[in-house]
C-alpha cells in the first residue's frame, strides 16, 4: 500500500504569465514526482500540486526564489487519508 | 448489503459494494431500470451501465458517466445517488417523468473500475487505467486523453509515466473503446455528460483547440443555467466555459470526441471541492454534492428533452 506520509498539497498563485511559465517548467521536472491537481494555465486560476516529502524543500525554494506566492492546503496527506479510511471503516461497521 | 435500505449513500464504497447496489437498483426498480454490460476493463472487470427507460426502441438517449479518473471518488458516489434519484423520482417528479417518457438515460457509475479498485487497495491517488505499456515499467493511460479528438496534441503527455499519458493510440484503452462502441452502436445519443472532480467547473468543448464550438452560444447559456441550478441549493459556485478557456488546453478528452461525433449537448462537470480536500472530499459532503449536481444535470437534461435536433 502506497503511503503519503509527509506529502503536502500546496496552492500556488501565479501573478503573471511569466510565473505561469515557471510553473509549467516545474511540471516538466519529473524527478520531483509532482502530482498537479490543478495545472498551471492562467494567473486567474490557482495551481494545486501534491508534493512528495523528498521534493518539498526543492519546490518551496523554487517558489520562494521566484517570488511565487503559495499556501499549504494539506499539511500531511496521510493524515487526511487515515481519516478517510477510519470514516469508511466506521461506516462499514455501522 | 442486500437491499437499498442498508446502502449508505453518504459514505464511500468498494467496487463490489457499488456493483451490488447497481444490482439492487435494477432488481427493485425493474420497471424502468436494467443493467447492461458494455464491455470489460483491462483487468477484466465488467463495465456496467444502468439503463433508465420506460420502453420504446432506440429512443433518443442521454449518456452520463462518472469516475473515469479513478481517484475522484465523489463522482462515483454521486453517480450512485443520482441513479437512485432518477429511479425514485420517476412517477413523482413531473420533469423526470416526462423526460423518461420521451427518452432513455444511460449511466456508467464507474467508468474506470480497475483504477477504482487500485485506489482502494494500493494507491489512493491513482488516476489512470491499469493497462501495461509495452517496454515500460510505468502502468496506465489517462483515459481522458485517449479519445479520438485531437489525440496526442497539447495538454497530453507522451510519457507513459505521466499522469496525463495519452496512450499508444486513440481508443487504446478498452474502457474508452467500450463507451465509443456503445455510443456508435446506439446511434441516438443526444447528450453526453461526464462527471469529474474537483474545482467546480462546468465545461463544454473544446479542449484540444481553443476555438469556439459551432453551438457555443447555446452551450454557454445552458451551462450557465445549470450552474445557476447548482448554486441555488447550497450556494456552490461553478464557473462555466470551454475546457480551453476555463482550465487549459487538453487533447483527447471525451466531450470533444462526443461533440465532434455529433452529440451537441456535451458537457463535463468538475464537482466540489473548494480546494481544501482535493480528491479526499469528506464523506459528509457526498450527498450535498450529489444533490446539487443532480439539479445541474436536470437543467441540462430538461433542455435536451425540449430541444430535439
Amino acid at each position: 500500500l502506497e503511503t503519503f506520509v509527509g506529502h503536502q498539497v500546496l496552492r500556488i498563485r501565479a501573478s503573471n504569465k511569466e510565473q505561469i511559465q515557471k510553473l509549467q517548467f516545474l511540471e516538466t521536472l519529473e524527478h520531483l514526482q509532482l502530482d498537479f491537481w490543478l495545472n498551471p494555465s492562467s494567473p486567474a486560476l490557482p495551481v494545486d500540486v501534491r508534493i512528495p516529502f523528498h521534493s518539498l524543500q526543492a519546490v518551496k525554494v523554487f517558489l520562494e526564489s521566484n517570488s511565487i506566492e503559495y499556501s499549504i492546503l494539506i499539511e500531511d496527506l496521510q493524515v487526511v487519508l487515515d481519516e478517510e479510511k477510519q470514516a469508511m471503516a466506521l461506516s462499514q461497521q455501522r | 448489503e442486500r437491499s437499498s435500505s442498508t446502502f449508505n449513500y453518504g459514505t464511500y464504497h468498494s467496487l463490489t459494494s457499488i456493483y451490488e447496489e447497481l444490482d439492487n437498483l435494477a432488481h427493485e426498480c425493474s420497471g424502468i431500470v436494467s443493467k447492461l454490460t458494455i464491455g470489460e476493463s483491462y483487468e477484466k472487470r465488467p463495465l456496467y451501465v444502468l439503463k433508465f427507460s420506460t420502453g420504446g426502441t432506440n429512443r433518443p438517449a442521454i449518456w452520463i458517466d462518472a469516475g473515469i479518473h479513478s481517484r475522484e471518488w465523489i463522482t462515483q458516489a454521486s453517480a450512485i445517488w443520482i441513479a437512485r434519484k432518477i429511479a425514485s423520482d420517476y412517477g413523482s417528479d413531473p420533469s423526470i417523468t416526462s423526460l423518461l417518457d420521451k427518452m432513455d438515460i444511460f449511466l456508467l457509475a464507474v467508468a474506470n473500475p480497475d483504477g477504482y479498485e487500485f485506489t482502494h487497495t494500493e494507491n489512493r491517488m491513482w488516476r489512470k487505467t491499469r493497462s501495461r505499456n509495452q517496454g515500460c515499467l510505468c502502468i496506465g493511460v489517462d483515459p481522458n486523453r485517449n479519445w479520438d479528438a485531437g489525440f496526442g496534441g497539447p495538454g497530453a503527455s507522451s510519457n507513459p509515466c505521466s499522469d496525463t499519458y495519452h496512450g499508444p493510440s486513440a481508443n487504446s484503452e478498452v474502457e474508452v473503446k467500450s463507451i465509443v462502441d456503445f455510443i456508435e452502436n446506439h446511434g441516438n445519443i443526444v447528450a453526453f455528460l461526464t462527471l469529474h472532480s474537483y474545482s467546480q467547473l462546468l465545461m463544454y468543448p473544446y479542449g484540444y483547440k481553443c476555438t469556439k464550438p459551432a453551438d457555443y452560444a447555446e452551450l454557454d447559456s445552458v451551462g450557465k443555467a445549470a450552474a445557476s441550478s447548482i448554486h441555488s441549493l447550497y450556494g456552490t459556485t461553478f464557473e462555466v466555459g470551454s475546457i480551453c478557456t476555463t482550465i487549459y488546453q487538453a487533447s483527447g478528452g471525451s466531450i470533444d470526441w462526443s461533440y465532434d461525433y455529433g452529440i451537441k449537448y456535451s458537457f463535463a462537470f468538475e464537482l466540489r471541492d473548494t480546494g481544501t480536500y482535493g480528491f479526499l472530499l469528506p464523506a459528509s459532503q457526498i450527498i450535498p454534492t450529489a444533490e446539487e449536481t443532480w439539479l445541474g444535470l436536470k437543467t441540462i437534461m430538461e433542455h435536451v428533452r425540449d430541444n430535439p435536433y
